[in-house]
């Protein structure tokens, strides 16, 4: 064997380039097939979401994270001595980067507990907001980003997870979905299909609050829907402009000025949700006939996107919209609360999925627009402003894993069918347990 | 914690941002 190892002459012959394609081919073909055969469904043929990671991420699988969740939540909310605040919240603020000169209250003896200082505002122009059509949600961390391909979306370098399971599927009829509506007692509504807005009895002409008195740019036709781009309206091209264009009518109909003084808020409301839709480039009547979709039907030119930012414990842990949005719908499901630090991100697959989370859905200026806030193990709650029946972290039986329940925001503007968010309005936050 | 945006936009969006960026509320993402 030594004498052969060593004396056997080598020769190299040419192999056909088309040998070595086929040969990547058939390696290519092999690992995905592989990749199929490793995803379990269930007999409605939707993937199964387990714990798959290394060893040590099953042994902190098999840690009470919800109950620790909630125990770290209380602990937190204790009342701190008054003498002690200034000292211990400026010794978590060092510890962990927290930039004490733009929150509000400056007067760290005003936070009652650490709790309360986590979920800290900040002051009025802290945040200065891009007109970028689409901005930052929250202070954080870029983890990742970049195109879903396949309903996949990457969660790192080649670990993927099912866009239905983070979003949702419907499945009508489900014993394990729920939903309701989520009522907004606004007394507003739609005047059958006239451009009318009914706010509190008084008639308000959509056509003039949504912008017929804004100078149209030639040109700039709605984009959202074939009908609406086949008519000859026209949309101002600038979203400052137009918010500064809009004005409310103090008199439409029979009532007289006096008599809207009363009417203030539903007015103002109705004048946010019109700068909503002036932003999305949409018409509200248009809009009405309109529903979220799941996602997974991109129109024609268009592409999903996905991008993920990972908020530290330091900062500043409120939400806030990324950009001028109708959200529709929002699906709470209960799950497991593992951190989703990127130290996990990178050796736990389907985190995103596995996390208890709640997925905000509706529609922007080009289609579906998705958010979704993900819990961890020392941040097991979200609220959300506009929601005050959401619940989560809560103790009690757990629904089983991939099912959620359901509100939907219909209630919330008749203009637009859903809750209008212009961009960079407070959402909601993360609380700690 | 976590957020995560998924949306749907023309096929020529492009994210001004790269991984690892520390991001701020209201600081553009992608236009």
């Amino acid at each position: 064997i030594m004498t052969a190892w060593s004396e056997t002459p080598t020769k190299w012959y040419p192999l056909p380039l088309a040998v070595g394609a086929l040969l990547l081919v058939a390696l290519q073909y092999h690992k995905k097939s592989k990749r199929a055969r490793e995803v379990d469904v269930n007999e409605d043929g939707l993937e199964v979401i387990k714990l798959k990671g290394p060893w040590h991420v099953h042994v902190i699988g098999a840690l009470p994270l919800r109950n620790m969740s909630r125990l770290w939540g209380y602990v937190n909310s204790l009342e701190l001595p008054v003498w002690f605040r200034p000292y211990g919240l400026r010794l978590y603020a060092y510890a962990f980067g927290c930039n004490l000169d733009e929150i509000e209250p400056k007067d760290l003896r005003e936070y009652p507990s650490l709790g309360a200082f986590f979920y800290r505002k900040l002051k009025d122009g802290a945040r200065p907001v891009d007109p970028a059509i689409l901005v930052s949600p929250a202070d954080g961390t870029i983890l990742h980003f970049g195109t879903i391909q396949e309903s996949r979306v990457e969660q790192v370098k080649g670990i993927t997870y099912s866009l239905d399971a983070l979003l949702g599927v419907e499945r009508p009829g489900s014993p394990s979905s729920m939903t309701t509506v989520v009522e907004h007692n606004r007394d507003m509504s739609i005047v059958d299909d006239r451009e009318f807005a009914n706010v509190n009895g008084i008639e308000y002409s959509l056509e003039q609050l949504i912008g017929s008195s804004s100078p149209p740019t030639p040109g700039t036709t709605t984009p959202t829907d074939s009908n609406a781009s086949s008519s000859s309206e026209t949309l101002p091209s600038s979203p400052t402009t137009e918010q500064e264009n809009l004005h409310i009518p103090h008199k439409v109909g029979d009532r007289t000025d006096a008599s809207v003084g009363s009417d203030r808020n539903a007015e103002e409301t109705l004048v946010h949700d019109a700068s909503v839709a002036l932003q999305m480039g949409v018409k509200p009547s248009l809009e009405r006939k309109r529903s979220a979709t799941s996602g997974k039907h991109v129109r024609p030119g268009n592409s999903l996107f996905f991008t993920v930012i990972y908020l530290a414990p330091g900062d500043y842990h409120r939400f806030h919209s990324p950009t001028a949005w109708v959200v529709e719908k929002r699906r709470h499901f209960m799950g497991e609360l593992f951190s989703v630090s990127p130290w996990m991100a990178k050796r736990l697959e389907n985190l995103f999925v596995l996390n208890e989370r709640v997925a905000l859905l509706g529609r922007w200026k080009h289609g579906f627009f998705g958010m979704v806030p993900v819990g961890a193990t020392n941040v097991g709650s979200i609220k959300i402003n506009f929601d005050q029946d959401l619940r989560t972290n809560v103790r009690g039986k757990r629904a089983p894993p991939g099912t959620y329940t359901e509100a939907v925001y219909s209630a919330a503007s008749p203009l637009l069918r859903g809750q209008p968010l212009v961009p960079a309005e407070e959402m909601g936050g993360f609380c700690l347990g | 914690s976590t957020i995560v945006l998924v949306f749907e936009a023309p096929s020529d969006f492009e994210f001004n941002i790269h991984a690892g960026d520390k991001v701020k509320v209201g600081q553009a993402l992608g236009d």
